[in-house]
């Protein structure tokens, strides 16, 4: 594995973007890493819509009463992979774009579809798996307890203590070795997370937390898609 | 070598330092982030929370030293009230059908 690593440098990010008023993150995380697969498979960078996901799925948990993608009042990335492998994909967010708002309509226009998932899967809670697979497969959709996020602006975050209750999903585009961190005397190595809250939050939209001990949940809750071919 | 921290820095406010200019911070938070409240009512509550915010930024720096905490466009938010607008992860768990990746090769 190299040493560090980020997947905006590759080419395989979109800019930040924003969520708005919404709990729309889970479609956010989603689409970030069907964005990053569909780079892998053809190349080419394409903003995925989330008000599809947002509008059109409401997969639910068979396991679970109740617990379905809702729109701005939560949903899963799992369960949004299922729906776009059943749906045929994601249209582009030029073709259907983000109001951060739920509507009664779905507006997916099967004809329009511009990345396809062909499968996906969770990663083990070990972090040298979780980095082969970011390396390997692309960005991950991951979840995090996000109670630091709210004053978070920058830097490496390492709480001593974090809750690992998961409530927030977000994207895993990168790591590095050496965060600096003058406090406890030596480098950190962290992760590097693409949130949704737009780019005036944390660094350019970004957040950076330490790596090794499954701080905040991140470690707990992570998963890969891969992209199919478009025929 | 004789003199500590203590000595050559005089405490000359009370002790909840977090707060000081808190109504000046207060202001440039509304610039910044284009916040306006449609009542007094509802600006004062707005100000309160603000202030409670800025004390759990300062907790939070103690807890997390190598980040910096501080006024975000959250900081008028109670905890439950950004749980509520800007989390939305459903459910705590995976589904127990969900494929395991395969285990990669990761040394050398």
């Amino acid at each position: 594995l190299p040493e560090d690593f980020d997947w905006r440098e590759k080419g395989a990010v979109t800019p930040v973007k924003n969520q708005g008023s919404c709990g729309s993150c889970w479609s956010f995380s989603t689409t970030g890493a069907l964005e990053g697969a569909n780079f892998l498979e053809t190349g080419k960078l394409v903003s995925l819509s989330e008000q599809q996901l947002v509008d059109c799925d409401h997969e639910c948990d068979p396991e679970e009463e109740g617990a379905c993608d809702s729109g701005c009042n939560g949903g899963l990335m799992n369960s949004a992979f299922e729906y776009t492998l059943k749906a045929g994909g994601l249209m582009r967010e030029e073709d259907y774009p983000y109001t951060g708002t739920d509507r009664d309509t779905c507006k997916f226009d099967k004809t329009k579809i511009a990345a396809k998932v062909a499968n996906f899967s969770v990663v083990s809670l070990d972090e040298d798996q979780i980095a082969a697979n970011l390396v390997k497969n692309g960005p991950l959709a991951v979840a995090i307890n996000a109670v630091f996020m709210q004053t978070y602006i920058g830097g490496v975050s390492c709480p001593y203590i974090c809750s690992k209750r998961l409530d927030h999903g977000v994207l895993l585009v990168g790591y590095g070795s050496a965060g600096y961190a003058p406090i406890r005397m030596k480098e950190k190595p962290y992760w590097i997370i693409k949130n949704s809250w737009g780019e005036n939050w944390g660094e350019n939209g970004f957040y950076k937390i330490c790596r090794g001990r499954n701080i905040c949940g991140v470690d707990s809750m992570v998963s890969t898609v891969a992209a199919a071919v478009r025929s | 070598d004789t003199f500590s921290d203590d000595q050559l820095i005089k405490q000359v406010t009370d002790g909840s330092d977090e707060l000081l200019g808190a109504e000046h911070h207060f202001t440039l938070f509304k610039r910044k982030f284009g916040k306006s409240y449609a009542s007094q009512e509802e600006h004062d509550y707005r100000f309160s929370v603000f202030k409670r915010n800025l004390r759990r930024a300062a907790r939070h720096q103690k807890l997390d030293p190598t980040a910096t905490h501080g006024v975000t466009q959250f900081s008028d938010l109670t905890p439950a009230e950004f749980r509520r607008t800007f989390l939305g992860l459903r459910k705590l768990r995976l589904p127990k059908d969900a494929n395991q990746a395969p285990i990669l090769p990761t040394s050398d």
